[in-house]
């Protein structure tokens, strides 16, 4: 089983390997890959290494293989349904992003409550009522869902999107989601995030 | 020196203590503090532990002394001015974010190079002209920046940044920057954070 500072090296590997690969280049060592996502070329090695690819001497890795070797292990090459539940802000942001499209995650629908909200296309996926929410994960049968609701509805939303067999939620309310059981979660906070980067000036020398 | 997954436990727990202290709390033990976050007791133990808190027996660790060692620690003590460069569909969140200011982070200027943006106000924000951001960042002095711009344009302004004396920057464009010497950088990619989830739902039992 890889670690979760593996499994963040292999995506920052897969997001730069595929953008050299659209602009043409067709090899590149590891000296290069580790430059390009700040991580020492030995622990390039090793990670590819544990994904079975090895670099030729003089010549290096084959883009292309190693980006099929990551892609089998993130799931990328599989098709992942998304729903998104809470379109205020940040929703409408994540709505319009194309990035998740392009490693294979496609938004199929949205949910807010706000009977303002409900009916229209934003980054033309449709939003829902949640009354409505059961009836359409029925239909859909989306593998994930990303929460950009308020803190304190996250658990309960949760917990529906749970009982209706999503596998996976991408949580974006500051606290920390647990579901027991077979769902999984990746909670992020932005603010959190912003707190590291005030502790490392603080912190340097 | 703190590690960096210590770091963001002590951000986790800093915003939970917080949360709990609003409504009125004053003790808890490692126990309550861990199932909130996620963390095992044992290390929630280790981590107050380095900051030279210990719990009473049958009594837990006084919420507002854990709360006012964290903050030390991580700066939210200070006031931190910060800037958002990129006022597209992200930077329009962020800025409407109050997430940010409630850990002592105020965002003071917004700057974008799209005419059509720069003069209005967002989330209280006022949106300049990024020609002019060297003369704005001589007057505002903030600590740090957001980057909400095009991964092509992430390293352009980001020198530019630092050059105008900016110690951290907390960048959203998916592309890993690095900045020589003295400036900080935390990189976020939320498409990564999406197959971070595929991948745990992938290999789960
Ligand atoms: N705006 C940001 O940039 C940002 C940054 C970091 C974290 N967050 C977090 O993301 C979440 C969303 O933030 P926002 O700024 O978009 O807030 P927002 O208030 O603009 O939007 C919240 C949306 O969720 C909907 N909603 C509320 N309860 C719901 C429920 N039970 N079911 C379905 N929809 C529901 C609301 O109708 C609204 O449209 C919050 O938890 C916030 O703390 C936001
Ligand atoms: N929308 C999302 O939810 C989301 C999610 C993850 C990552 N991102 C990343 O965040 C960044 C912003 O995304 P977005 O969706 O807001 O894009 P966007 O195109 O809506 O906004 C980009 C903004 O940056 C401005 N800009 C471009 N070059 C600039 C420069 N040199 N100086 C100042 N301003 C400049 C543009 O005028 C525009 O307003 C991108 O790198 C994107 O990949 C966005």
């Amino acid at each position: 089983k890889l670690s979760r500072p593996t499994v963040g090296r292999l995506s920052l590997y897969y997001r730069e390997l595929n953008r050299l690969h659209t602009s043409g280049k067709t090899h590149l060592n590891s000296t290069q890959l580790g430059s390009l996502v700040d991580v020492s070329p030995a622990v390039v090695r090793r990670d590819l290494s544990m994904l079975g690819t090895i670099g030729q001497r003089g010549i290096g890795y084959s883009i292309t293989k190693v980006i099929e070797k990551i892609g089998l292990v993130m799931g990328s090459g599989v098709h992942w349904q998304v729903v998104l539940i809470g379109v205020g802000s940040l929703g409408n942001a994540l709505l319009r992003y194309r990035g998740f499209e392009q490693l294979g995650f496609r938004l199929v629908a949205a949910f807010d409550q706000d009977p303002t909200k409900v009916g229209t296309a934003i980054g033309g996926v449709i939003v829902h009522d949640t009354e409505l929410m059961a009836a359409r994960l029925a239909e859909l049968q989306p593998e994930l869902a990303i929460l950009a609701v308020p803190a304190d509805q996250a658990a309960t939303v949760a917990a529906t999107l749970k009982s209706c067999g999503i596998s996976g939620i991408l949580n974006f309310a500051p606290t920390t989601l647990r579901l027991p059981g077979s769902c999984a979660v990746v909670n992020v906070d932005l603010a959190s995030e912003l707190q590291r980067l005030a502790f490392s000036v603080q912190h340097r020398s």
